[in-house]
């Protein structure tokens, strides 16, 4: 089974 | 004061048909050389950002930046009322509570004139980093949009694979399974036929499909669609406007 990742994991907050 | 000036209001129509059915409600920063948005889908997998530049417009004014809070829902029934080869100017004030859509039939003298409310919308802005992919690819979209929605039907994941001379799309469901295999060529006659390929590090990356199917629906705005892939960051697909773009960035699924 694969696990969906966030864009949150990826880009910050400006 | 915000006049921007669409010379066909089917360019912003399209722009937003491009976008409405991942995000709903997106705050349109507009400043003194373009509009830009950014927003995120309720899974926050999918980041939408877009820019549309002053070329875009058939005449483009903001004095003051100016934030418009929109839901895209009430925005398309609005556009809808708008023939697609009306002059569309969108109208602000400095703090608006709603933006004004003057729709102009210039031949038949015709105007129609909507306004939509706005809405606070509280979104944080994501600083996207400008990071080195390890392959980039250019392809017509609308081929690009075959092989999501031919491979969507076996599976809800999307494996793109990359390597030197190779792109390859699979897909392995409960029904079956599907690959497709393309290779970068150059058609000298038609350019936007080519599929271009730069590959730094070859990737094997797995997407939803729905998401997929979401992005695919900015085929719309360009003849292709660009594609930046890295093992390590949310893949990003872009149309390219005559002036701006239409970005979505995807995270991607991994092994457990």
């Amino acid at each position: 089974k694969r696990k969906q990742s966030t864009i949150g994991e990826f880009f910050g907050k400006k | 004061m915000l006049e921007a000036k669409f010379e066909e209001a089917s360019l912003f129509k399209r722009i937003i048909d491009g976008f409405k059915d991942c995000v709903q409600l997106v705050n349109f920063q507009c400043k003194e050389d373009g509009i830009i948005a950014q927003a995120v889908d309720d899974s926050r997998v999918l980041l939408v950002s877009l820019e549309i530049g002053i070329e875009a417009f058939q005449n483009y004014r903001c004095d003051h930046p100016v934030t418009l809070g929109i839901d895209l829902t009430s925005l398309s029934k609005i556009l809808r009322c708008g023939n697609n080869t009306d002059n569309l100017t969108l109208i602000a004030d400095d703090t608006p509570d709603s933006v004004l859509l003057l729709f102009e039939d210039t031949k038949k003298d015709r105007i129609a004139e909507y306004s939509l409310k706005l809405m606070d919308i509280d979104a944080e802005f994501l600083k996207i980093e400008d990071l080195a992919y390890d392959c980039t690819l250019k392809m017509p979209s609308p081929e690009f949009s075959k092989i999501v929605r031919d491979l969507s039907q076996l599976s809800d994941s999307i494996n793109i694979m990359i390597t030197k001379e190779t792109i390859k799309f699979v897909a392995d469901g409960d029904i079956g399974s599907g690959s497709v295999i393309l290779k970068p060529f150059v058609n000298m006659d038609k350019p936007q036929e080519s599929i271009n390929l730069n590959m730094d590090q070859p990737v094997d990356l797995t997407f939803g499909s729905k998401y997929l199917l979401d992005i695919v629906k900015g085929s719309a705005l360009s003849d292709n669609v660009g594609v930046r892939l890295s093992s390590e960051a949310p893949a990003l697909f872009q149309f390219d406007l005559k002036s701006g773009y239409l970005q979505f960035f995807l995270a991607p699924k991994f092994n457990d």
